[in-house]
């Protein structure tokens, strides 16, 4: 899973 | 962004603004765990170092300021402003024996071993027993204030909302993210018992007294 999609949650 | 997602925002977002009505209004912070607070504050630093580095959108960053600044106005008027209603008898529970596990168990089970990745870790393993010195607090005191039993239902179903959203984005994006996931399902597990006292309880008008 890409790293930033992994973080797009708050 | 899905609707589960949002309704788990919108229902956190619901849950802050409960309790600084209730903090305002009544102006006294009675019932309410200071403790968890300041763990809700360390669980929303940690996750949003990257707030300056990494823009996702509008919507994410208005958030994330947004629960950064009331988590520490609520720390604010619980420690100072309404310090002499503060009941930190009650609100007696080992934080550290929260902390120390969770931030060895975020070294060891992470994606990567790299810094900001491990605090994201911690913050999301603190996040699921962040809770824990509110609800001892409830056990401890016996009772809930109504307003206070609203702020944990929000509080409850926003997690729970967001395992309906990591199901909706497993199944339309094909992402999963199974820290996160298991974080949350214990985080969800340990309002349980509190849902039923809530929907037994709150929903037919009564207030929620525990066996002390």
């Amino acid at each position: 899973v890409e790293k930033v999609k992994r973080h797009d949650e708050l | 962004m899905n609707i589960f997602r949002l309704c788990g925002d919108m229902s956190h977002l619901a849950a802050i603004i409960i309790l600084l009505l209730k903090m305002w209004k009544t102006r006294s912070v009675a019932g309410i765990s200071g403790k968890s607070q300041i763990l809700f504050a360390t669980v929303f630093t940690a996750r949003y170092l990257d707030l300056f580095t990494s823009f996702i959108s509008i919507y994410n960053t208005c958030m994330k300021v947004f629960f950064i600044g009331t988590v520490y106005f609520t720390i604010y008027l619980i420690y100072m402003k309404f310090k002499a209603t503060y009941d930190s008898n009650h609100d007696s529970f080992r934080v550290e024996f929260l902390i120390v596990p969770v931030g060895g168990l975020a070294f060891l089970v992470n994606h990567e071993f790299a810094p900001l990745e491990i605090i994201w870790t911690f913050s999301i393993y603190l996040e699921s027993v962040a809770i824990l010195p509110q609800l001892f607090m409830i056990s401890k005191t016996g009772e809930a204030e109504t307003i206070t039993s609203h702020y944990l239902f929000a509080l409850g179903s926003y997690r729970a909302l967001y395992l309906c959203n990591w199901i909706y984005r497993y199944y339309a994006e094909g992402f999963f993210d199974l820290i996160a996931v298991v974080a949350g399902v214990v985080q969800t597990i340990l309002y349980c018992d509190f849902f039923y006292l809530y929907i037994t309880k709150v929903m037919k008008g009564k207030k929620i007294s525990l066996p002390a």
